[in-house]
């Protein structure tokens, strides 16, 4: 465990809990994408299957359990709770990712480290992981709604990814030349599509402010 | 399967 993949990991839970928290004080959820909260509980269900039959480190095992039940209290929330899931964006969060699931998955059966149900899946869940932000980025383009998007959830998701590929510019220097292609690949994808992220987010919080700026 | 590389990642 290097010091850039402890960091990445705490961005990347504290980005799902910053989200789940601005939910839950404000109880609504407009502007975010519950298309992309769901992908994102595909990611790490696929991705965690081992949680129960290899034992890692208690470190391991804790932020998996964490980030499965963080996850899946968002899309409870905008799902079933009867006041969040008013406040949904039904007609305009349309992106179709269950086209998304069906070519990741395909993928994944194709490029994979081994032709086995865990591998295919943990592939699976790197490749999806990579475009999960795509319903979010079409409903934040289409709305420019940054309501309960909050510039700290921006900030660990963008930290995220930044230390993570230090992480693995770190690893593939210390540890070896490991062909580590599979979540470099799909991590500079994400990281490009992330970006695109910002820069609309950036475009509609500049928006908002002008919006706000007294007539 | 976690022996992989990449595969001790969250």
């Amino acid at each position: 465990m290097n010091a850039f993949r402890f960091l990445g990991d705490m961005t990347h839970l504290f980005s799902v809990l910053v989200l789940l928290l601005k939910i839950y004080a404000t109880k609504t959820c407009s502007g975010v994408s519950r298309k992309t909260q769901e992908l994102y509980l595909l990611v790490f269900v696929a991705r965690y299957l081992d949680l129960f039959t290899d034992y890692i480190s208690l470190y391991n095992s804790v932020m998996k359990i964490v980030f499965i039940t963080s996850s899946a209290a968002i899309v409870w929330y905008m799902r079933r709770h009867p006041q969040v899931r008013r406040t949904y964006d039904k007609e305009q969060d349309t992106f179709r990712h269950s086209v998304l699931v069906a070519a990741t998955f395909v993928l994944a059966l194709i490029f994979n480290d081994r032709f086995t149900f865990r591998e295919i899946c943990w592939a699976f869940s790197i490749y999806l992981e990579a475009v999960a932000i795509l319903p979010q980025l079409v409903l934040l383009q289409r709305c420019r709604n940054v309501d309960n998007l909050t510039g700290q959830y921006v900030f660990f998701l963008g930290a995220y990814r930044a230390f993570y590929i230090l992480n693995w510019i770190y690893r593939y220097f210390t540890e070896g030349h490991h062909s580590r292609w599979i979540p470099w690949i799909a991590g500079l994808v994400q990281t490009g599509l992330y970006a695109d992220f910002f820069y609309y987010y950036f475009l509609s919080w500049k928006n908002n402010v002008k919006l706000e700026l007294p007539a | 399967s976690s022996k992989l590389p990449g595969h001790d990642e969250l």
